[in-house]
């Protein structure tokens, strides 16, 4: 099954859930509890799959119009819009009507046209979706009040001691809070709280200072990462801790850099030199995954995996997955 | 880099760790 079957399947399934609600009488609720996660995930979709070097300024609308550059018949795009605006009004005008024959009907014609975005091949669409690499994350955030610094902490569960491996470390300005929790609960794979966590690993969390608040993500690595970039100040943690900022961790370029590197496969099936995808690599790394890279160890890494991406034939590069995080 | 930077090329599967 590839990653375009798998939403054409998830798809079909919602469609027979609402059929279902119309056997009898039904509430805006029993609409909406189908149409918001279906809608989010065909928004998942479109940025990792279809278009996976999107920016992450991106939005549903802007994903969509990108078919306006691929061969997708222009009749197909209006469908993905009346899904978007069906999704929109579902999740964020309650007051207005949700009629189940619209949603069935937008449903069906969204089908119609994820097929066909499914036979035009581009991005991710065929590659294998068992192959798609899930995380179980925690994500922890810690106040350092003296130096108006918010540490964001993207964790592993594992047997240590602490119960956790940090994988990367983010630092940002202590105002960034508000914005940045508001966009974590706004995505369907986050959650957040004490409720999600056993009590020792929440008491591990207060251990470590003035702790603000943890959640769990439940999805792929680089798209939580992508959600915390915008508000990383790389000049906090070169300021603050010399020689331990985040482009100093070799696990942060790495798995940063890799996060890039695979968005930039999984889009293209153009043959590149090993200096252009080392590039590549760098100027992703750096829009979408805030590393900075003009540091020398960004530079060597990225050298080392574009050689050993050079490795893989060309047509089997869109099948890479990772990063395989092993702590 | 600090990790294991491996292609596992297993029949189909291909991945990359760190």
């Amino acid at each position: 099954m590839t990653r375009g079957d798998e939403i054409v399947e998830a798809l079909d399934a919602a469609l027979e859930r609402l059929r279902r609600i119309g056997y009898g009488p039904y509430a805006r609720a029993d609409v909406s509890s189908v149409i918001d996660p279906l809608g989010s995930r065909i928004e998942t979709f479109l940025r990792s799959v279809a278009f996976p070097m999107s920016s992450r300024a991106d939005n549903f609308f802007t994903l969509i119009e990108q078919f306006k550059s691929t061969s997708l018949h222009g009749d197909r795009v209006p469908s993905l819009h009346a899904m978007r605006d069906l999704y929109n009004r579902s999740k964020h005008k309650p007051q207005e009507p949700l009629a189940l024959g619209e949603a069935i009907r937008t449903v069906q014609n969204t089908v119609v046209t994820l097929k066909d975005v499914c036979a035009l091949g581009i991005g991710a669409v065929g590659t294998p979706f068992e192959r798609e690499l899930m995380y179980h994350l925690w994500i922890a955030f810690w106040d350092n009040y003296a130096n108006g610094v918010t540490e964001a902490a993207i964790m592993l569960p594992s047997d240590h001691w602490t119960y956790v491996g940090t994988v990367d470390t983010l630092h940002m300005d202590i105002q960034s809070w508000d914005a940045l929790k508001a966009k974590l609960l706004a995505h369907p794979r986050f959650r957040m709280g004490k409720d999600h966590f056993e009590p020792k690993v929440w008491e591990g969390f207060h251990a470590g200072g003035d702790f603000l608040n943890a959640g769990v993500w439940d999805g792929d690595y680089g798209e939580l990462v992508r959600l915390v970039a915008p508000f990383d100040d790389s000049s906090i943690g070169e300021r603050m801790l010399p020689g331990l900022a985040r482009h100093d961790s070799l696990t942060s370029i790495g798995t940063a850099l890799i996060a890039a590197m695979i968005d930039i496969v999984r889009s293209s099936s153009e043959p590149m030199s090993r200096d252009e995808l080392a590039e590549a690599i760098k100027t992703r790394a750096n829009s979408e995954y805030a590393m900075p890279r003009d540091k020398g160890s960004v530079a060597e890494a990225a050298a080392q995996i574009a050689a050993l991406v050079d490795t893989v034939p060309l047509d089997q590069r869109q099948r890479l997955a990772g990063p395989v995080l092993v702590l | 880099l600090a990790g294991p930077l491996w292609l596992d090329l297993d029949g189909n599967a291909v991945v990359l760790g760190f």
